[in-house]
């Protein structure tokens, strides 16, 4: 079951003046939070239901609403997952994707089973620090994805071993 | 890291400050050296000319300069093919990554701050400030809500004559979604993520409220002063961006008004483990 009336109901509670300009009470404050936070809740159950429809898959889709912070357990715990993007714009853009991952190279497939260039790089440490005990990602995944006007892209990836050459071996022979 | 660089845009470092000395939008050869760091306004708790203190309603600083959050900044540089980044380190609370990506046509600047400390008893209204050698002639520019671009001018007011009594807060307007200023030839525009507040204190300069925190209550109503504690007590920590364009002025709002409805109505992105099950709505 899905609905975006819990979203709509909390957006027509936050057009208090006191919710617009941050001049609420801080309990106040926090049940504007609360209740924008049921809302989107809401919201990606209709948004999961959604791209059930449009890709025939019904996945768990899951919503990582801390990658501002380099926290997502989806990413960071699989060797192999999928990204969606919607773009709800007018025209096809290019969007820069950051995930938090644990592994030293990843192999992003696109839409078109064409290999996506990726990268990635450390989290910094400032971010580890004030994410504190939300998540473990060590490094960020950056690919940079097109999508089409309206509409979505579903990109595949996979974690790479690294070659041997990569690989240490100490003294005893044990690869570490 | 003294620069970096895609095929669009450049931005300089001055090596012994480790702030950002300038910004270049190659494909239109257009320069500009400028300087861009935090800075916090101390909030008045009242004074002779009136008892108002700063607060959750009001914005009054005690002083019209802000002070620096550092003179300088510990700096490094993480430079790939698809992103370049320097990450800048101003105080424990306060720090930014500078990034270009690959094709991107704007300047990234990813700021966090906070937690704001108050142990010296000081209520603190952190701005971001970049400072240009534009003649802006006092004139500058801000949305009202992504819609209509309203001119600013500074202490004056369109339909009466303005008795200007607090030069910095009697400055400020609301930045729903971008803010900018220009010369004759250059313009440079400041986008937002989130709805700010921001003026142009002096010619050629612009700023960004980011954050506050805030130790006594303005009396207008609310009742508690604006200090969010957060989990440990110890303040909130705020992480946004700031996406700098800078252009020729005729050709400016093509890019701004472009980028500013990227950012507004941006890609929601949705992970999967990718073990799905066949489904139709039948």
């Amino acid at each position: 079951q899905s609905n975006s009336t819990v979203m709509r109901r909390a957006m027509g509670v936050a057009q208090h003046h006191d919710a617009v300009t941050g001049t609420a009470k801080q309990p106040v404050n926090n049940d504007y939070t609360l209740r924008l936070s049921q809302g989107w809740d809401s919201c990606q159950v209709v948004i999961s239901n959604s791209l059930s429809s449009l890709t025939g898959i019904k996945e768990n889709f899951a919503f990582c609403n801390l990658l501002n912070i380099s926290v997502c357990h989806v990413t960071e715990t699989a060797n192999n997952f999928k990204v969606f993007l919607y773009n709800p714009l007018g025209r096809s853009i290019t969007w820069n994707v950051r995930l938090p991952v644990n592994g030293h190279a990843y192999k992003v497939i696109g839409p078109n089973d064409e290999t996506i260039p990726s990268e990635v790089v450390d989290v910094s440490d400032f971010t580890k620090e004030l994410r504190l005990y939300q998540g473990r990602a060590e490094r960020e995944l950056i690919f940079q994805g097109q999508i089409p006007a309206m509409g979505f892209s579903s990109f595949t990836v996979g974690k790479l071993s690294l070659p041997d050459r990569f690989v240490f071996k100490s003294k005893k022979g044990k690869k570490q | 890291p003294d620069k970096i660089q895609n095929q669009y845009y450049r931005v300089d470092f001055d090596p012994e400050t480790g702030l950002m000395s300038g910004i270049h939008n190659l494909e239109k050869n257009i320069s500009l050296p400028l300087t861009q760091s935090f800075y916090w306004y101390n909030a008045s708790i009242g004074n002779e000319e009136s008892s108002q203190p700063s607060g959750a309603y009001i914005f009054r600083p005690n002083n019209s300069s802000p002070l620096p959050v550092s003179q300088h900044s510990r700096s490094y540089l993480v430079q790939n093919s698809l992103v370049q980044e320097v990450y800048q380190n101003f105080s424990s609370w306060c720090s930014q990554v500078v990034r270009l990506y690959k094709d991107q046509r704007y300047v990234e600047l990813e700021w966090t701050v906070g937690p704001i400390p108050i142990g010296d008893g000081c209520g603190k209204e952190v701005i971001s400030l970049i400072d240009t050698k534009l003649q802006t002639g006092g004139v500058f520019y801000t949305d009202s809500n992504g819609r209509q671009i309203m001119q600013r001018r500074r202490d004056s007011r369109e339909t009466w004559k303005l008795n200007q009594t607090e030069p910095v807060a009697g400055n400020y307007y609301p930045v729903n979604s971008r803010i900018y200023i220009k010369d004759k030839y250059t313009q440079l525009s400041v986008l937002t993520d989130r709805s700010q507040g921001g003026s142009s204190i002096r010619d050629g300069s612009l700023e960004l409220m980011v954050h506050r925190r805030l130790l006594y209550d303005d009396n207008r109503g609310v009742g508690e002063p604006l200090l969010e504690n957060g989990f440990f007590g110890e303040g909130i920590v705020v992480r946004g961006r700031h996406l700098l364009l800078l252009d020729h002025v005729e050709e400016a709002a093509d890019a701004h008004r472009t980028l500013a409805l990227q950012q507004y109505m941006s890609p929601q992105v949705v992970l999967s483990y990718g073990d799905g099950i066949p489904y139709s709505q039948e």
